[in-house]
């Protein structure tokens, strides 16, 4: 495992999308991971199609939630996703017609895999593979405007987790400069850089840092990932 | 605490200001009186639990403004959590297998 990993330095991490008030964080948190494995993968910058994540679920219920293993069902089933371009997102909470064999695919995958639920195994997986998928308990995200948030587990539950976001690195230290309030900056700790669906005016640009090593948050609750055609090992910077 | 968007040495804001600004930067506006009222009790809340987190903060996180500064903890739970999983993905092997008009 290196010291630290961040694909984001890649270039195959794909704007931060924002959700509104659609709870489809799995869904984006899926469609970010196909996007980074195939910029990864086959240096092919892809931006595939949320709405059809949504309108086509098997459990049907689009914005009102889902989980990330339904995605990649999802896109096993129809052999792929259209582009973001041809199908796109709407973000309102009504239920859509699948349109799924309307467009062309733009990107596919050949299966899924959930990880090991160990953190070392996590961050050797991302360094090596690309970037996977976590689903967390959100309740200090609501305030988080930076830094790298460190809980026990009465603040932040592991077992209580409903929110799906993508794991894109991890390092260590503060980031942070001293502040009137704070004259110096903590001691510097392990973190895992994460990329949220809430825009890019929330947190740091839209991403956000969690503690490293403690399972924070219930970060190694679900760790998935899609899987490409080509089982090749990558370099992260 | 210092508010994003105010200089140093001058007064500082008083609430309904800092409220004003949060509406300002992320397009808030409200139905009625009494829902502006409420929303800026919310805020007040939220600023009071911001700084409770970042006193008790183990790491480094710091706590603020943020878009969703005007909601309660249930409300942000209800709007942008999705359903808790207990077990996790059914045991299934799913492969993915080439479509008729010849694309993986």
């Amino acid at each position: 495992v290196p010291l630290s990993c961040n694909w984001t330095k890649a270039g195959v991490i794909s704007p931060i999308r924002e959700q509104k008030q659609c709870k489809c964080c799995w869904a984006m948190a899926a469609a970010d991971n196909i996007e980074a494995l195939w910029a990864i993968g086959y240096q092919r910058k892809v931006s595939v199609s949320v709405q059809e994540l949504l309108d086509c679920d098997r459990c049907g219920n689009g914005c009102q939630g889902g989980f990330v293993w339904d995605a990649f069902y999802t896109v096993l089933n129809n052999s792929g996703l259209a582009s973001e371009h041809d199908y796109p997102f709407k973000g309102d909470r009504q239920a859509h017609r699948c349109r799924a064999r309307e467009h062309r695919k733009v990107a596919w995958i050949e299966d899924f895999v959930m990880l090991p639920r160990n953190e070392s195994n996590m961050a050797s997986y991302l360094a090596t593979h690309g970037p996977i998928t976590v689903t967390i308990n959100m309740k200090l995200l609501q305030l988080y405007t930076g830094g790298v948030i460190m809980a026990t587990a009465s603040e932040c539950d592991p077992r209580m987790v409903d929110h799906v976001v993508l794991l894109v690195g991890f390092g260590k230290g503060s980031g942070r400069a001293a502040t009137a309030l704070r004259p110096r900056p903590r001691q510097s700790r392990p973190y895992w850089l994460l990329k949220n669906s809430w825009g890019d005016k929330w947190g740091e640009k839209g991403y956000f840092r969690l503690h490293r090593g403690s399972n924070t948050c219930g970060i190694k609750k679900f760790p998935l990932t899609a899987l490409l055609h080509k089982p090749k090992r990558h370099s992260c910077p | 605490g210092s508010v994003q968007g105010q200089d140093p040495g001058e007064r500082p804001l008083e609430l309904k200001e800092v409220f004003a600004l949060f509406q300002a930067q992320y397009n808030r506006s409200y139905p009625s009186a009494a829902e502006h009222a409420r929303r800026l009790a919310i805020f007040a809340r939220n600023l009071e639990r911001a700084q409770q987190l970042q006193e008790e903060a183990l790491g480094t996180a710091e706590f603020g403004v943020t878009p969703f500064s005007d909601l309660t903890e249930e409300e942000f739970g209800q709007l942008y959590g999705h359903r808790t999983a207990a077990a996790g993905p059914p045991q299934v092997n799913a492969k993915a297998v080439a479509e008729e008009w010849g694309t993986p």
